[in-house]
């Protein structure tokens, strides 16, 4: 399949072909259109050879055709319905982070299970999102993704409850969740479980500020 | 050089290893350690063939041989210290997650500049670590990584002051930065900056979804 990593720069791609399609820009040499993601044109060449994408040698791309490519592989049911469950210091850091917001999701339902949580009212703005937002009990979970057809499920409550947690957003209709407490989930085939932890990225930190040591 | 997915099963790698070695064991088959730590086989003598390390056809891996090999490359100089500066939502879910300290990560240092937050403590149990943590003030910053030591830098504060603090922290001798707010960070060469984008793991489940619609 296609690398995440490629998955990942796809929509950096699309910003930018927007733009340029916008600016009136009929075809873009391959060099230009890395330059502008801020990658090189070897990688992004063979981005698009993931997506049977092919410039032609000394013309370039086709920016209107190939923002339409683009899009189509990403996915036009754009905002994507996001449920939170566990709105606790990472739930609510989630919540005002505008990357998610800025590149097509919507959240769309937040769960927890403390008494002085649920009820808690977040507005509009603050969710950049259509509407406010009320924190509702684990009870409503199903009610929740029901009504907003959510096809999203983050995790970020404490591990003994995720697997709980888990089982009811499938339950409900759940195909893809992210997760951020630190257990291993157990899914039915047709569920996808990305697994976050940001230990990693200090562990890469440390790998190569021990090799520097040795220079 | 070594890629980043490999640096981070290391400390699997590492943790299997030592209770191996604990439980007595001499050698062990590449297909019997990678099963253990979640991998397939071929990944994991890809992974070692990084580091140089290859077992003898048939007999396996050295067990005390790779557990010293695999500790050298991760650093001994554990744990490292971290700074966080930005003690928010975001700050205070980094401060609780158990995942930092059980790989080695202390953290040494708790930065703000909102007056509510500064002078407020945090106990040792709640950071996991040896002592209590008072959060302090921008200004403090220089003056606590000279202190401690500290080798990584997490930046957890808003957009717009991310580059002036990251600043602080490469004067202050932190050559390795976890950077969570939505700025590009210039630092010199020498450097290194890891940026989180949360956003990305959606988008990457969104991609998937999309395409399962197809199927
Ligand atoms: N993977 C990572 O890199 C990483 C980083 C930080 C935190 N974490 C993990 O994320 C999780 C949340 O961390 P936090 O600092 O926000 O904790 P927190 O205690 O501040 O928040 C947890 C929230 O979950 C709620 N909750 C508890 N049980 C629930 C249930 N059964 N149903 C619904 N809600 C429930 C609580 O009421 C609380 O609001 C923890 O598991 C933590 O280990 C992971
Ligand atoms: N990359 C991601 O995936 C991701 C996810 C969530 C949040 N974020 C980002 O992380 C950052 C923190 O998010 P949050 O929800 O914790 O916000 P927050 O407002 O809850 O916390 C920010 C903290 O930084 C402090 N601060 C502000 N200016 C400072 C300065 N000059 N020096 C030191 N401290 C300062 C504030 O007092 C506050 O305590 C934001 O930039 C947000 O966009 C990123």
């Amino acid at each position: 399949g296609i690398p995440d990593a490629t998955v990942a720069r796809l929509p950096v791609y699309h910003r930018v072909l927007v733009s340029l399609s916008a600016a009136g820009v009929q075809t873009v040499s391959s060099e230009a259109l890395a330059a502008k993601c801020g990658v090189s044109s070897a990688k992004f060449r063979k981005d698009l050879s993931y997506l049977g994408s092919y410039g032609t040698r000394g013309v370039g791309y086709d920016v209107s055709y190939l923002t339409y490519h683009i899009s189509r592989e990403l996915g036009s049911s754009q905002p994507w319905g996001v449920v939170i469950v566990g709105v606790g210091n990472l739930g609510r850091a989630l919540i005002s982070y505008r990357g998610f917001t800025s590149r097509g999701f919507a959240i769309v339902g937040l769960v927890d299970n403390h008494p002085d949580v649920v009820g808690e009212s977040l507005s509009a703005s603050e969710l950049a999102s259509a509407a406010d937002l009320t924190i509702r009990p684990l009870v409503d979970l199903e009610a929740i993704v029901g009504d907003t057809k959510a096809q999203i499920g983050v995790i970020a409550t404490p591990a003994d409850c995720a697997q709980g947690v888990c089982d009811r957003l499938v339950a409900a209709g759940i195909r893809s969740i992210l997760n951020f407490a630190p257990v291993v989930l157990e899914v039915p085939d047709g569920v996808e479980v990305r697994k976050v932890d940001l230990a990693v990225e200090l562990q890469i930190l440390a790998f190569h500020e021990q090799r520097r040591g040795y220079e």
